[in-house]
């Protein structure tokens, strides 16, 4: 998000092994969330697999092979289950790229709320004599679509982030990150990752894969789910070819069955339900001795 | 007035509560 880092890799260095090597040098222990994603030889965006051999694996061959360290599964509640500031601080980073990059709407009222976080979080608490006027003009403050839709200009912008900046007095740094994470969340712009599916009429409608289970959105609003499947009500999720059967746990109650486009897209949203509900199940067993210790040391 | 509508769109995250027989009729009225 922030840096580049080059390893060495051997013929037969395995995705876990240069993993392990990213987030040794990142600093990351929770590293449960996180991938490393490539394109493929389709130009299609695959996360790498640990227990295969980075070579065995269709990278497109470049020289160095190119990977993005990306959060791969969210938090169900951003603000209670991330221990480590390094943690929040990556979830931070990528959140925000997709968001000032437009790959999620963001409303542009939301936008300089967000932006003013974002100074926060970079500049700590404003003050007239170091934040000199025009002291955000290199910054990347908001989305390039709520720059073209309104007729401010920069500056006019600036002005009504500098403002609320002011407004953020006394926040920390890290609390400015976790704000900026908590708005973001609770606007679903992050953490559900997105399929167009279809019913067997052929409507088109969108299925949503997120950290408390699957969910259904017509098509023109994908931010109000309208049948929800909790990972708690699912007894089996499964496919074959284009048909995809979520079992439920109340053995009288019928099968659900949709219908997907292609056959890779069922391998990804069932790789993202095995993990998701993994991580879910995980959350509501007792803390490793790991999570214990990391909780101890970052209350210290 | 964006963090009330943050903190607004926090309830309807989640889909109404239904039996799975109800999930089956919604979707295939789509």
């Amino acid at each position: 998000m922030d840096a580049e880092l080059e390893f060495a890799i051997q013929p037969n260095t395995t995705g876990k092994q240069l993993f392990d090597q990213v987030v040794k040098t990142v600093g990351l222990r929770e590293v449960w969330y996180f991938g490393l994603q490539y394109m493929d030889n389709k130009g299609f965006p695959t996360w790498l697999k640990l227990d295969k051999k980075v070579s065995a694996q269709e990278v497109r061959k470049e020289n160095p092979l190119q990977f993005k360290f990306r959060a791969k599964f969210f938090p169900e509640d951003v603000s209670e289950e991330l221990i480590q500031d390094i943690t929040q601080k990556l979830f931070f980073l990528q959140v925000k790229e997709g968001i000032l990059s437009d790959e999620v709407y963001c409303p542009p009222e939301t936008a300089v709320l967000l932006g003013s976080y974002a100074v926060q979080a970079k500049f700590g608490d404003y003050s007239r004599e170091t934040h000199k006027s025009g002291y955000l003009s290199s910054e990347r403050l908001l989305p390039q679509r709520v720059l073209d839709q309104h007729k401010l200009s920069r500056d006019q912008w600036e002005e009504r982030i500098e403002v609320w900046h002011s407004e953020h007095r006394g926040m920390l740094k890290e609390d400015a990150m976790l704000e900026y994470l908590k708005i973001a969340q609770d606007l679903e712009m992050y953490g559900i990752n997105y399929f167009e599916i279809k019913n067997k009429k052929g409507t088109d409608l969108w299925l949503g894969v997120d950290s408390l289970g699957l969910n259904i959105y017509e098509h023109d609003d994908k931010l109000t789910p309208k049948i929800g499947f909790p990972w708690s009500e699912i007894r089996n999720i499964s496919f074959n070819d284009k048909k995809f059967i979520i079992k439920p746990i109340d053995k009288k109650a019928p099968d659900f069955v949709f219908y997907a486009p292609r056959l890779r897209i069922n391998k990804r949203i069932l790789q993202l339900c095995m993990g998701n509900h993994e991580l879910y199940m995980r959350r509501r067993k007792p803390d490793t001795i790991e999570v214990q210790q990391m909780k101890a040391q970052a209350k210290e | 007035e964006a963090k009330e509508k943050a903190r607004s769109k926090r309830a309807n995250k989640r889909a109404p509560q239904m039996d799975w027989n109800k999930k089956h009729e919604l979707f295939s009225n789509f």
